[in-house]
């Protein structure tokens, strides 16, 4: 089985 | 804001190409042009959108203004958009609504629509098209919505892998399993045809075939999609308007457990 990321943790706030 | 689009069906096909992917965003105006960023419901794909005064007949944005919408809404009102039609964009200092006038001078017709403005809270996350891949493809938009269409039929997981021969997109479905194989070329006849990989380590990932379903609805605006790969980081896929701008989708790949 295969997971799915969310994208927010990839990305830093500005 | 005043903002003029002297194809009114340029802002639709903007619009168009992401209003799927999610239901509000934020349009940060500036005199820099419009910016919008929006992660999708499902917290996997982010949208990431620019449009440049170079893509409006004519600009002016006296100072920063957020500009909160219902893509739906929007969407609605950009039904009315045709070719001949110019569209202008308006919002006053403290924005409550925005104002889209349609005019046709042949039919000598105006439209005007206003919507109320909604307040929405969202970060602003740091996206740089610029970033850092392993693997960077350009190739033709209309042939990646074709293999995308084709192979995603059959498995709801879609794999990318690029190495020496070239870029393999391919799926293994329950019933069935696909692949394509596309290696570089240039067609200087038909620069849309071109296909050119820059690579500096091989990748192979795997995407949900939904998202790239919802991506391939922003072919419209470019013949042409930018792909960047890393291994463990999202991928972005990147559609540029001839006249500057343009909008990208940064999704994800999918890890075994």
């Amino acid at each position: 089985a295969q997971n799915q990321p969310v994208i927010s943790p990839f990305f830093k706030k500005k | 804001l005043e903002a003029k689009f002297d194809d009114s069906t340029i802002f639709k096909k903007i619009i168009d190409s992401f209003k799927d992917s999610v239901s509000q965003i934020n349009f940060m105006c500036s005199e820099s042009g419009i910016e919008a960023q929006a992660i999708d419901d499902s917290r996997v794909l982010l949208v990431s959108l620019s449009i440049p005064p170079s893509c409006f007949e004519t600009y002016r944005c006296d100072r920063p203004t957020t500009v909160g919408v219902y893509l739906s809404s929007l969407s609605k009102l950009l039904k009315s958009a045709s070719s001949s039609a110019t569209l202008t964009l308006y919002v006053e200092d403290q924005p409550d609504e925005l104002l889209l006038l349609f005019e046709e001078s042949k039919a000598s017709k105006s439209m005007e629509y206003k919507m109320k403005l909604v307040d929405i809270t969202a970060d602003m996350l740091e996206v740089d098209s610029d970033m850092k891949s392993d693997v960077s493809v350009e190739m033709s938009g209309v042939e990646f919505t074709k293999i995308v269409r084709d192979l995603t039929q059959l498995s709801d997981s879609f794999t990318v892998s690029v190495g020496k021969d070239g870029i393999v997109f391919s799926v293994d479905g329950e019933t069935a399993s696909g692949k394509v194989l596309l290696q570089p070329k240039e067609d200087l006849a038909n620069p849309e045809n071109n296909l050119s990989i820059s690579m500096t380590k091989t990748i192979d990932l795997s995407f949900a075939s939904k998202y790239l379903l919802d991506i391939i609805k922003a072919s419209t605006l470019s013949n042409m999609i930018s792909l960047k790969f890393s291994e463990e980081t999202p991928a972005l896929f990147e559609f540029k308007m001839e006249k500057g701008g343009g909008i990208g989708f940064y999704l994800a790949p999918k890890y075994d457990e």
